[in-house]
């Protein structure tokens, strides 16, 4: 029998807000 | 030689293998560079969204969650870009709703969440993610999702504006029924708009034009029917809110006008198989101002008549309307004090807002309810025209 599957881990993720706040600080250390 | 030895589809997992460093160069080319009306009109609807879920679905494979979240963050921050940068072109930002959709769908049918497996063929299944659980990011796309219907309504919104008064209410379509000159001869009508004068056909053709693309671009039915309904709602809202502004347009033969356009709205929801979408019930505080116009207006019976006719009406606006009510010809009377002074009595009880004018900045809230795909992944073939050959079927 097949071993049951292992859980799967939950990624912890930045809200759309944090997301762009961190894109925008990115663009802004690029040259 | 090295032999090229074709792989049968059975044999493929459904993935696609990406090096990191092509990370930049997918989002690049699927995304910020991808033209809606050039490559992308001769794809499967919503093969963007599959085609990032599959390279998704390789790095979850791998067990590489940095992989996973900068995919995503990437795609995330390229699609709000791209409707920055062209957010005010309609067929864009339902090209990428549309997309957007897919790929929350995508993430709920292949999570191994069993709620949303319930349609899922045995292959299906099998290609579930395997070792990462991304309900949070499925949060994410939700919002982000939530944000490009705001826009796409917008869009539509600004395109619809300069046509609702003139085609819902300035242009006559109806002879015979426009104004009777004292003289006793007919006002000339023209079946013909003047040039630049927009028409309610130009309205219906609007919608078709919307409905048309929506539909190409593979836009969920169920969020076709939210789109429909906050339109109408909007014709509704701008059409009433001008009309409770303009003596020039309380009269029986508006009346009759309004009530035809408003038929052909409806004949519209028929024919696009949209009459429980909710839209026409938006209709209905406009539909109750033309019958008003209509109706007789002068005993106590009248009132009372007005009274449970004009639900979806404030006493603000039967009062105005009323007040605004010109009559076609000498023969007929204005509404008289009295008669407004009883309407106002009977309505005094009414619990409602005192606002003349309706909102027409109001969004219904949206929903994207579930729907899966009956797409098997592991048959996508992806279009050499969307210069993605670093892309590896696996």
């Amino acid at each position: 029998p097949r071993p049951p599957p292992r859980p799967r881990i939950l990624l912890k993720a930045p809200t759309l807000a944090e997301m762009e706040e961190m894109n925008l600080s990115e663009e802004e250390e690029s040259p | 030689h090295p032999v090229n030895i074709p792989r049968r589809e059975k044999d493929f997992q459904g993935m696609l293998e990406y090096k990191r460093e092509d990370e930049m160069k997918l989002v690049k080319n699927l995304i910020l560079e991808l033209k809606p009306r050039g490559v992308a009109v001769n794809l499967i609807p919503g093969l963007p969204a599959y085609i990032l879920f599959m390279c998704l679905r390789h790095a979850d494979y791998l067990n590489d969650d940095q992989k996973v979240r900068t995919l995503l963050t990437s795609t995330i921050n390229s699609i709000k870009k791209i409707l920055k940068k062209r957010g005010d072109d309609f067929e864009t930002v339902s090209f990428w709703l549309a997309n957007t959709c897919r790929f929350l769908h995508c993430l709920k049918q292949y999570s191994g969440d069993e709620a949303f497996m319930k349609h899922n063929t045995q292959r299906q299944n099998e290609h579930c993610l395997s070792n990462f659980d991304l309900a949070e990011y499925r949060q994410v796309i939700s919002d982000l999702a939530i944000q490009i219907y705001q826009q796409l309504i917008k869009c539509m919104e600004n395109i619809l504006q300069p046509m609702i008064v003139s085609g819902m209410l300035e242009h006559e379509t109806i002879q015979g029924v426009s104004g009777v000159k004292p003289t006793g001869l007919r006002k000339r009508t023209s079946s013909i708009a003047d040039e630049g004068t927009y028409t309610l056909d130009s309205i219906l053709r609007q919608l078709n034009a919307f409905h048309s693309i929506m539909c190409q671009h593979g836009t969920d039915p169920e969020l076709i029917k939210q789109v429909v309904k906050q339109l109408f709602y909007i014709i509704g809202a701008v059409t009433l809110n001008n009309l409770l502004l303009r003596k020039d347009m309380c009269s029986w033969s508006k009346g009759m006008q309004i009530r035809y356009n408003v038929s052909q709205l409806e004949e519209w929801l028929r024919d696009k198989g949209l009459m429980t979408c909710g839209a026409k019930e938006t209709l209905e505080p406009l539909i109750q101002a033309a019958q008003l116009l209509q109706v007789k207006k002068k005993t106590d019976e009248d009132a009372e008549a007005i009274c449970s006719m004009c639900q979806a009406l404030t006493t603000a606006q039967i009062v105005k309307v009323l007040n605004l009510y010109t009559p076609v010809n000498e023969f007929e009377e204005r509404v008289s004090v009295a008669f407004i002074r009883t309407i106002q009595t009977r309505l005094r009880d009414r619990c409602e807002s005192p606002q003349l004018l309706m909102d027409t900045k109001m969004i219904y809230p949206v929903t994207f309810p579930f729907s899966p795909s009956c797409v098997a992944l592991e048959t996508i073939q992806i279009p050499g025209s969307l210069n993605l050959a670093f892309l590896t079927r696996v």
